[in-house]
């Protein structure tokens, strides 16, 4: 049987200047490895939800990417995370908006499609949903990385308040 | 953010996207969260979409839900059917005309119409990019900024990584 994959690690401006070689081979590495999971799954005839969350997960637990570990940080210095999946047989959906310490979103938005009745958990309750399907929390330092502090300050820095930084979305 | 999106042995579609957002936000803002129909989306009809970028232009265009519903329409378009009811066999049974083999959209109209959507999402001031495996299992991409990262893979052998 035919079978197709596609997956990305974020968009933005990639100034090929910035990027070492060393840095280069890195990404495309974990870019690499993250299609492999998703080609094996596939290739053994596997469903198409576990190749993408075999995909998504990889990627969340590798640092480089701004989803899970690596994640960038809130004004106040936490991370908020969101996932969203979806079946294409019965558009089942299943979403999850700014939940702290779940270590795979993406699988908690799969548990909200599976086994609960909606279709979007946010905040406190979602989390809540997550302590009682036993989906696996890390401690906030787990999530912390330098370079998204480091891009948190620099941020701070080139703003005079908060006004200036959320304007420009509204 | 990242994401996944994948059409398996079974012709099944799935589609999945997780984001820390963007630096920097307040108030429980949740614009770039892979909102259904904004960010992520799948339908074995059409396609599947994950997207990337600045989260709230693609809920204010509907990305990933337009893009399904634009390669949809293309296919019927392609095949005249727009303005024709759903066609019927002898006993007036509606022809499963999705699913049939016979009709296939082709990857660069595909591309065409994946493009135009994230040209909107440009005119209003967004960017990003998207992945997109269509129904016949073409797997795309579509962007507006200078890189992306991104890969690719399908069982006739197709096999890369690209970040520009």
């Amino acid at each position: 049987g035919r079978w197709s994959i596609a997956i990305h690690g974020g968009a933005g401006t990639l100034d090929r200047a910035d990027m070492t070689p060393e840095r280069d081979a890195a990404y495309r590495a974990s870019l690499q490895a993250a299609l492999d999971a998703g080609k094996a799954v596939l290739a053994g005839g596997g469903s198409a939800l576990d190749a993408v969350e075999a995909v998504v997960t990889r990627l969340e637990d590798d640092e480089k990417f701004n989803a899970g570990r690596g994640a960038v940080f809130t004004w106040d210095g936490t991370h908020e995370l969101d996932a969203a999946i979806m079946d294409g047989r019965d558009r089942a959906a299943g979403a999850i908006a700014g939940v702290t310490g779940v270590r795979h979103p993406i699988m908690l938005a799969r548990k909200v499609m599976i086994d609960s009745p909606h279709v979007m958990l946010a905040g406190e309750g979602a989390e809540e949903f997550a302590h009682e399907q036993g989906v696996e929390f890390m401690p906030p330092e787990w999530f912390d990385t330098d370079a998204r502090r480091e891009a948190l300050e620099r941020m701070k820095a080139e703003k005079l308040s908060a006004l200036d930084v959320d304007i420009k979305f509204g | 953010t990242v994401g996944a999106v994948a059409l398996d042995t079974h012709g099944n579609l799935a589609a999945g996207t997780s984001t820390g957002g963007m630096t920097g936000k307040r108030w429980g803002r949740i614009g770039d969260a892979p909102v259904i129909g904004a960010g992520t989306y799948a339908d074995n009809d059409s396609c599947a979409v994950s997207g990337t970028g600045w989260g709230e232009y693609f809920i204010r265009v509907g990305v990933a839900h337009e893009i399904c519903t634009r390669l949809r329409y293309r296919l019927l378009a392609e095949r005249d059917l727009l303005q024709a009811t759903v066609p019927t066999d002898a006993d007036g049974v509606p022809v499963d005309y999705i699913h049939s083999a016979e009709f296939v959209l082709d990857a660069d109209k595909a591309q065409e119409e994946i493009d135009a959507v994230m040209g909107d999402v440009a005119r209003l001031g967004g960017d990003g990019g998207v992945i997109v495996v269509t129904r016949d299992g073409f797997p795309l991409f579509s962007f507006n900024t200078t890189g992306m990262y991104r890969g690719r893979a399908t069982s006739e052998g197709l096999d890369q990584v690209a970040i520009y």
